[in-house]
């Protein structure tokens, strides 16, 4: 007896979804930032985000299919985190990382943070 | 599901989702 083990399985279902997403198949949720809206899936969310793992666990919240994040939120750091979640590339612009960590700290994604921090004080000491 | 008899299929696992139909 033994298995068989598809090595890039999980990039593969990530692919898909983010199929989904770009073709608006299955969206189950819009975020709203200060007049920004951004549409997802909230199993995708759940999954990468403390936060929202929060909010979609919470009986009276998981059919919710609008949030509004607080408007400090930065919608360009949402973005990218949003991106990450669905490509598991984080994209790093100096101007924006401090944006990208903040808003990471808010959604609960500590790993990203600590990422985010590491590049910082990489590029201060370079 | 290291170890045991496990075969590694490096190939692609499910369907791919098409850009646009």
């Amino acid at each position: 007896d033994g298995c068989i083990q598809f090595t890039r399985h999980a990039g593969d279902v990530l692919l898909n979804f983010n199929r989904l997403r770009s073709r608006n198949i299955l969206m189950d949720v819009t975020i709203q930032i200060d007049g920004q809206r951004f549409c997802a899936h909230r199993a995708v969310l759940v999954a990468c985000s403390g936060l929202f793992y929060s909010i979609f666990t919470d009986p009276l919240k998981s059919n919710l299919s609008a949030i509004s994040l607080d408007p400090t939120v930065d919608p360009d750091g949402f973005a990218i985190l949003l991106d990450f979640m669905y490509t598991s590339t984080l994209t790093l612009k100096d101007s924006l990382v401090l944006v990208t960590m903040n808003t990471a700290s808010y959604l609960q994604m500590e790993h990203v943070v600590d990422t985010c921090r590491r590049f910082i004080k990489s590029r201060e000491q370079s | 599901y290291e170890g045991v008899n496990t075969i590694k299929e490096m190939g692609r696992s499910i369907h791919e989702i098409p850009r646009q139909e």
